[in-house]
Order: C-alpha cells, then structure tokens, then sequence
C-alpha cells in the first residue's frame, strides 16, 4: 500500500481487507486545520478477487458510493458513479468522482494535462512471481530485502531516473514507490499462487515522448508476465490509451475489451484488459 | 481460485484540496506531523513502513 502527500493533494493506495475510505473524514478535518478544504475526489478500484471478505465501507460499491456520498462535503456537488465492464465479468473498473465548480472550471484549463496510469495484472508468471519470496533467514530486513527484489526483477528499469523506496514482506509480498521530480509510480505485489497480483500506477503529461510511454508499459509487463491485466488511463483531454494497445499487443497479449467514461473534472476514464494472445 | 488468501487488487483514493494562505499551500498537507499522518492511517489500518521525500511532495510505503 502506498500514500504520497503533495501540498494540496494525498492520493491513498491500499490492499487487503483495509477500509480506506474511513481516511476521508480525519484527512478533512486536518487539511481544514492548515487553511485547506476538499475540492475533489476520485475513488477508483478494480474487482475484488475475494469480495465477500471486505468489510465495511467495502462490502459493494453501493456501500461505497453510499459512504462517499455521506461523507464528502455538499460542495463536491458535481457527482458520477459508475462500474466499467469488460468482457471479463470478474473483471470490471469502478469509478466515483466529485469535484466542486472551482475544480471543475480548474480542470479545463489545467497548467500541463497529465494522466494517471493503473495497470492490475493476475495470474503472474509463478517462476517471475517466485522473486517476491523472502528467502527464509536471509538475515535481511524490509528495506534490504525490499532493494534486492527491485534489482533482481528489473523493477529499478522501468524509469532509472527515480529513486525508490522499496520494501519486502515477510515471507512475501512486495511494495515500491518510485519518485521523480514531481511524478510518482508505484508497485505493489502479491506472489501467492491461486490469488498472484501485481499493480503498476504511473502519473505522466501527455507532452511525454509515447515511446517512453510504450517502453514502460512493455518494461511493467515483463516483470510479471501476467496471464491477464487491466489498464485504467484517466486523462483530461488527450487520448493517451491509444498507445497502450499498441505498445503492448506485439508482446503477446491482445486487447480483449476498451470501455470509455466521462468524468466531472476527472476527464476520460478508458478501462482496457488483455489476455495471453494464445489463449 | 483460492477459497481464501490475501486481496491483491487496491482501493485508490485521491483528495485535492484547495487554500487562500499561500504560506500555507507552499507545504500545505506537507505540514501535517507524523502522528497526524499515522492516525489517518489508523482509520484505514495500515501504518507506514518506508518513507522517502523530495521538494515537491512525500510518498509513504504502507503495511498491507
């Protein structure tokens, strides 16, 4: 899981059966503290694979939507909900946003357009999965064994110029963020066959060279190999997702279905999943 | 698939705030004390592992 804190922002990435979005109300309430009030929010995730095990908020997107709905404040009045299908019902994209009018007027004349990237991706390799393993008494801590994984599995390959934060789970499992300049990326792992996923999340402009684009996307895919994947591209006004498939489909896996959506102030959400070409 | 085992797939969320002081959005939620940070994440059930900065912003490896 993963938290990055910018001057006016927090984005807030968790796994497992955490209840996120009880960190709405006590971020509020501390942002109100230092002169700051919310202007919008955006609540993504993917399917789960074990949903009956989420506790509440998170039992269903109802629930969550229901939550947010309560607990954000009525200036976020500009307000979308919705499931993205894919031709795979276990997978689908869920996306809440709210923006008050500031933002909303804001985000059509933004500085620089940037988009988000999230790649979920099943079914891993099981000999690339197999690297997220803790050797037993390897006599390392998180950190150590967290750096040794980054280098074994060419994660410190996908942008070089970051610096990363790693950390390795005991016996396994995996966490990275990546910081440069003013961009983030993060990656998390969970290597156990049965249940094996990984996440890659990138923030980029859509000045960025698309073979830089391409080369990264094909970089994350390779580390894990995964049997299926899903890529979520939010953006603003740039049709980013259109280089996805293109990087991604001479390496074997085919685009099997690409929904749209518009969001207030978010902009385009395009959910795409891939599957092992072969298949 | 398993019966049971650890839930890969995150919840993402992302807040944007907004402020008149501009001393304060300088470093706005930068500001906020390791304490403030870990009570957040109390409500989520996760602490911080890991943590790096630079001039623009802190990202925090969390447990989970």
């Amino acid at each position: 899981s993963s938290l990055f804190v910018y001057p006016t922002k927090v984005i807030i990435k968790t796994c497992g059966t955490t209840q996120l979005l009880k960190s709405i109300r006590p971020l509020m309430n501390y942002a109100q503290d230092l002169g700051l009030n919310l202007c919008a929010c955006r609540y993504t995730r993917g399917s789960f694979i074990f949903p009956k095990a989420q506790p509440f908020p998170h039992t269903s997107f109802k629930e969550e939507v229901i939550y947010l709905e309560e607990n954000l404040p009525i200036n976020l009045c500009y307000r979308k909900a919705s499931v993205m299908p894919s031709k795979m019902p276990s997978h689908s994209w869920h996306v809440f946003t709210a923006s008050d009018q500031t933002h909303l007027v804001a985000q059509t004349m933004p500085a620089e357009i940037t988009f988000t990237m999230e790649i979920c991706m099943t079914e891993l390799d099981r000999v690339l999965a197999r690297k997220f393993f803790r050797r037993a008494n390897d006599g390392k801590n998180g950190d150590t064994a967290g750096k040794e994984m980054t280098e074994l599995t060419g994660i410190d390959d996908i942008n070089p110029s970051a610096i990363i934060c790693d950390f390795a789970f005991d016996p396994c499992g995996y966490s990275m963020n990546g910081i440069d300049g003013d961009r983030y990326s993060t990656i998390h792992v969970t290597p156990e066959d049965g249940y094996s996923y990984a996440s890659f999340e990138c923030v980029g402009s859509i000045y960025d060279d698309h073979d830089d684009i391409a080369k990264m996307l094909k970089k994350v895919v390779q580390v894990f190999k995964p049997a299926t994947f899903s890529v979520s591209t939010t953006c603003s006004s740039h049709e980013v997702w259109t280089h996805v498939a293109r990087a991604i489909e001479p390496l074997g896996w085919k685009c099997r279905s690409c929904v749209m959506d518009e969001f207030p102030a978010a902009g385009s959400v395009v959910f795409q999943t891939f599957t092992v070409a072969r298949r | 698939m398993a019966v049971s085992g650890f839930e890969g797939f995150e919840k993402r969320l992302e807040l944007h705030f907004f402020g008149d002081d501009p001393v304060v959005i300088d470093m706005g939620l930068r500001l906020l004390d390791f304490e403030s940070i870990q009570e957040v994440l109390d409500a989520v059930q996760c602490t911080v592992v890991s943590a790096v900065g630079n001039q623009y912003f802190d990202a925090y490896v969390l447990s989970e």
